[in-house]
């Protein structure tokens, strides 16, 4: 099954 | 700061693309122009907006300024603006309130709006510049047609983009479907093209209800720009016009 990640995943915040 | 725009339309059509997805927000004005980032409170996706300043019909901003805006309250002031109205925009910088100026394009009718600002502390996602595997150019009302197609059968889309064809598929509990796009052989007209620039194939699972928050951008550009990289947020690309800016939308995907 297949789950939804978040952008923070990938990007970094600042 | 103040700007001008000839069109309110432009602000208008902005504001219907975001709003679904984002409650409220900072408008950056900057000597550059005017940028927007936000999430949608779940952080699964993300909306870039830019207006360059050169856009504008008339830009100045002399120290960079941050309004914050809570946008159900900007759609009800700019329902107050006809389409063809110029719009515009001031903010001092104390940032407590922006003004808005509404003219009819004959100039007998001149309309002002004070709206209150917050302070907004959102988060701000560095998005850096990525080479995508796979980059699909199409017409933007074709993009709405198939999420709003595709969306009544089930919740998430797959799209598989190969040298020859851009699908996407659907799988729900009432069945499946698909739609199948082939690189356009004949070009007609520009807008009605589809292109693919792939450096490798790409198969990936997003949720329909984002995309479908995505396409009330298509009223702003003729064409739209999907770019995928496997297990990498996809990038959907509606520009404003080469010199004016544009609206970009990020998905996280859906993965194992």
């Amino acid at each position: 099954n297949k789950h939804q990640t978040t952008l923070e995943k990938y990007y970094d915040g600042h | 700061f103040e700007a001008r725009l000839t069109q309110a339309s432009l602000i208008k059509k902005i504001l219907e693309a975001i709003k679904d997805l984002v409650t409220d927000a900072n408008f950056d004005c900057s000597p550059e122009g005017l940028s927007l980032q936000a999430m949608d409170s779940s952080h699964v996706s993300l909306v870039s907006m830019v207006l360059h300043a050169q856009g504008f019909e008339m830009f100045r901003c002399q120290r960079a300024v941050s309004l914050g805006i809570n946008l159900a309250s900007l759609t009800k002031i700019l329902k107050c603006a006809g389409n063809d109205d110029s719009i515009t925009l001031r903010a001092d910088e104390k940032g407590d309130k922006a003004e808005f100026v509404f003219e009819s394009q004959s100039q007998d009718r001149l309309s002002e709006f004070e709206l209150k600002l917050m302070d907004i502390d959102s988060e701000h996602l560095g998005i850096p510049d990525t080479k995508y595997s796979a980059i699909v150019e199409m017409p933007s009302s074709e993009y709405r047609r198939i999420c709003s197609d595709l969306g009544v059968m089930g919740d998430t889309v797959r799209i598989s983009v190969s040298k020859e064809s851009v699908k996407f598929q659907v799988d729900g509990d009432i069945g499946k479907g698909s739609v199948c796009l082939h690189p356009s052989s004949v070009v007609d007209k520009p807008t009605e093209v589809v292109k693919i620039s792939l450096e490798e194939p790409v198969d990936m699972i997003f949720s329909i209800r984002y995309l479908n928050y995505f396409a009330k951008a298509a009223p702003l550009s003729d064409t739209v720009t999907l770019s995928l990289s496997k297990d990498f947020p996809l990038q959907i690309e509606f520009k404003f016009g080469e010199q004016m800016g544009y609206l970009r939308y990020y998905l996280a995907p859906k993965i194992d």
